[in-house]
C-alpha cells in the first residue's frame, strides 16, 4: 500500500511535466 | 477507521510520513534490543560464572518489557507530533509543482469547448491558406493575362502608329476624309461623264 | 520570535523522545530489575547502565542523522517551511488532487492550449488580411483585365467599322 502511494504521488508529481513537453512539442510542431 | 494515506505528504517529501515513522521505530527498537544485548553479554563476561545466564536472561526480558512499554508510548506521542508538525502539509497549502490548479481551473465542458475551438482555428486557418493560394494562383494567371491583351492593345497602338507615319493622323479620319474625297471625286467623275455625253 | 522551523521541531521532538526515555531507564528501575547484578557488583552495574544509556543515546542520535540524510530531510524541511509561509495569508483549503488523472492534468495543459490558441488567431488574423490583401489584388486584376478587354473590343470595333467603310468605298470604286 505504501508504496503504491509513493508511486502514485511520485507519478502526480513528475507525470504531467512528462505529459506538457509531449503537448508543447505537438504544438510547437503543428506552429511551425 | 480511514487511514489518511498522506498522498500529498509523499509527492512532496517522496515518502509517506509514516513510513518515514515507521523506519524510525524499527531502527530505534533494533538499537533498544542491540544494546540490551550487549549489556548482557558484558554482565556475563564480567560476572563469569558467578551468575547464571538464565538467571541474566530474566532480568533482561524484565528490563525490556519495562523499556518497550515506555518506549512505544513515547514512540506514539513522538510519531502523533512529527505527523502534525513537521511531516505534514497543512490543508491551506498548494505545492509549488500544483500552482497551475489553481490559476487554470476548468471544467471538462469548457476544456473540451476550447479544444474544438482550437480545432476549428485550424480548419479555418487551413482554409484561409487555400483560399491565399488560389488567390495567389489567380494573380499569377491575371498577369498572364493582362500581359497578353496589353499586347494585343500594343498592337493596336503599333498599326495607328504605322498610318501615322505614313501621313495618316487619326486613321479613322483620315479614313472618314478619303472616303469623302472620294465620294467629291465619284461626283465630279459622274458630272464629268454626263457633260460629255452632252458634249457628243 | 519566528515559530520555529521544521528542522528544529523534529530535533527538539526527537531529542525530548530520548530525553523521556532515558528518564524512564532511570538507574534504580535498572537496578531494580538486574538486582542480582547490582548484588554481586553495584560498580559494574553502575558503569554498565551509564555505557548503556550513553550507546542507546548515541545509536538514537546517529539513526536519526541517518534518516535525515537518506531522506534529505533538512532540505526538504526548509523549503516546505517557505511553502507553508507563503501560504500564511490564506485560509481556505488548497486544492488537492482529485484522484482522477485527466481532470489534474487539464490544469497543467490549459495555459499552453490558451497560447496555442491565441498563436492559431493571430495567425489566422494574419493569414485573413493577406488574403484579403490578395482578394482586393485579385479584384483589381479583374477590373484592369476587363477594362484592358473593353478597349481592346473598342479599338477592334473602330477597326471592324473603318474596315466596313473601306469595303464600301472599294465597293464604290468597283465597275457597277
Amino acid at each position: 500500500f505504501d508504496e503504491l502511494i509513493v508511486e502514485t504521488a511520485t507519478r502526480r508529481k513528475q507525470w504531467p511535466k512528462k505529459i506538457l513537453v509531449h503537448a508543447i512539442q505537438a504544438m510547437k510542431a503543428e506552429q511551425e | 477507521m480511514s487511514v489518511d494515506p498522506m498522498a500529498y505528504e509523499a509527492q512532496f517529501f517522496g515518502f509517506t510520513p509514516q513510513t518515514c515513522m515507521l523506519r524510525i521505530y524499527i531502527a530505534f527498537q533494533d538499537y533498544l534490543f542491540e544494546v540490551l544485548q550487549v549489556v548482557e553479554g558484558v554482565m556475563l563476561k564480567k560476572l563469569d560464572g558467578k551468575i547464571n545466564p538464565s538467571q541474566i536472561r530474566k532480568c533482561t526480558e524484565k528490563f525490556l518489557l519495562f523499556m518497550k512499554e515506555h518506549f512505544d508510548k513515547l514512540f506514539t506521542k513522538m510519531e502523533e507530533m512529527l505527523l502534525q508538525l513537521v511531516l505534514n502539509i497543512p490543508k491551506n497549502v498548494l505545492l509549488p509543482e500544483d500552482r497551475v490548479q489553481e490559476q487554470y481551473r476548468c471544467s471538462e465542458e469548457e476544456f473540451r469547448a476550447l479544444q474544438e475551438e482550437v480545432r476549428q482555428l485550424q480548419e479555418q486557418y487551413r482554409a484561409e491558406v487555400a483560399t491565399e493560394q488560389a488567390l495567389l494562383a489567380e494573380l499569377e494567371e491575371q498577369k498572364i493575362v493582362k500581359a497578353e491583351l496589353e499586347k494585343t492593345l500594343q498592337c493596336f497602338d503599333e498599326l495607328e502608329n504605322i498610318c501615322r507615319q505614313h501621313g495618316i493622323g487619326n486613321f479613322k479620319e483620315s479614313l472618314a476624309l478619303l472616303t469623302q474625297s472620294s465620294k467629291k471625286l465619284q461626283e465630279v467623275l459622274k458630272d464629268v461623264e454626263e457633260k460629255s455625253k452632252k458634249m457628243k | 520570535a519566528a515559530a520555529p522551523g521544521r528542522a528544529q521541531v523534529f530535533s527538539t521532538v526527537v531529542d525530548t523522545f530520548l530525553q523521556k526515555l532515558v528518564t524512564a531507564a532511570s538507574y534504580q528501575r535498572f537496578v531494580s530489575c538486574y538486582r542480582c547484578v547490582y548484588k554481586l557488583q553495584p560498580q559494574l552495574t553502575r558503569s554498565i547502565y551509564d555505557q548503556f544509556i550513553s550507546q542507546l543515546q548515541a545509536c538514537v542520535k546517529e539513526e536519526i542523522q541517518e534518516v535525515k540524510n537518506e531522506g534529505n530531510l533538512e532540505e526538504l524541511f526548509s523549503s516546505l517551511d517557505k511553502i507553508v509561509e507563503e501560504a500564511k495569508d490564506r485560509e481556505e483549503p488548497a486544492w488537492r488532487p482529485s484522484g482522477i488523472p485527466e481532470q489534474d492534468v487539464r490544469s497543467d495543459l490549459l495555459p499552453y492550449l490558451l497560447q496555442h490558441r491565441a498563436h492559431l488567431r493571430r495567425a489566422l488574423r494574419d493569414r485573413e488580411q493577406r488574403s484579403s490583401a490578395a482578394a482586393e489584388a485579385v479584384l483589381a486584376g479583374r477590373d484592369r483585365i476587363a477594362e484592358l478587354q473593353q478597349l481592346i473590343q473598342a479599338r477592334q470595333q473602330a477597326w471592324q467599322a473603318s474596315s466596313k467603310e473601306q469595303r464600301e468605298l472599294i465597293m464604290t470604286f468597283q465597275e457597277p
